[in-house]
């Protein structure tokens, strides 16, 4: 079974259950340019559902979603494979909210770029409930911080 | 579709990019 390895803040990390919606990658850095507000980012990812470039809805399967100073890794639940790595240096923004569908559920936008910052891309997960979004969202903030002090 | 609160985590490396 997978356990949390816990949240001692000078080494955050701990791991989430989400569901994987889907990815939109390598967007040109122009357009990138224009997904830098959060409401932008959200309205783009409105609009990719729309066209049918996103699911409205993830597939069913869980997965588990790992966020160290190392970054975001998303493996099956088994562990046995490993789907998305994002390294942190590469992760740009993280974005999360309600998709509006009154379920509560909070989807999870992530923002990456290449070594060159040359292309972007969104993937997106969904997480069960805005708790689990916004723990999410502060072990990743306290990894920036781990890794900023870290450089200093 | 309605959107409530956004939290965002932005990578001090790329502030404002």
């Amino acid at each position: 079974s997978t356990k949390s390895s816990g949240n001692s803040t000078s080494d955050a990390c701990a791991e989430f259950r989400v569901k994987y919606v889907g990815s939109i990658e390598k967007l040109q850095f122009d357009m990138s340019k224009t997904l830098q507000e959060p409401l932008d980012l959200i309205n783009y990812i409105d609009a990719a559902q729309q066209d049918g470039k996103l699911p409205f809805v993830p597939g069913d399967e869980e997965m588990v979603l790992g966020v160290s100073k190392y970054g975001v890794k998303v493996a099956s639940v088994d562990q046995c494979d490993v789907l998305h790595r994002h390294p942190l240096y590469l992760i740009v923004r993280m974005l999360c909210y309600d998709d509006g569908l009154g379920a509560g559920k909070n989807l999870l936008a992530l923002k990456t770029t290449d070594t060159r910052q040359q292309e972007c891309s969104i993937w997106v997960y969904q997480c069960s409930s805005s708790e689990q979004a916004q723990s999410i969202c502060k072990v990743l903030s306290a990894s920036f911080d781990c890794v900023l002090t870290s450089e200093k | 579709i309605y959107k409530s609160a956004v939290t965002t985590v932005v990578n001090p490396k790329y502030e404002g990019k």
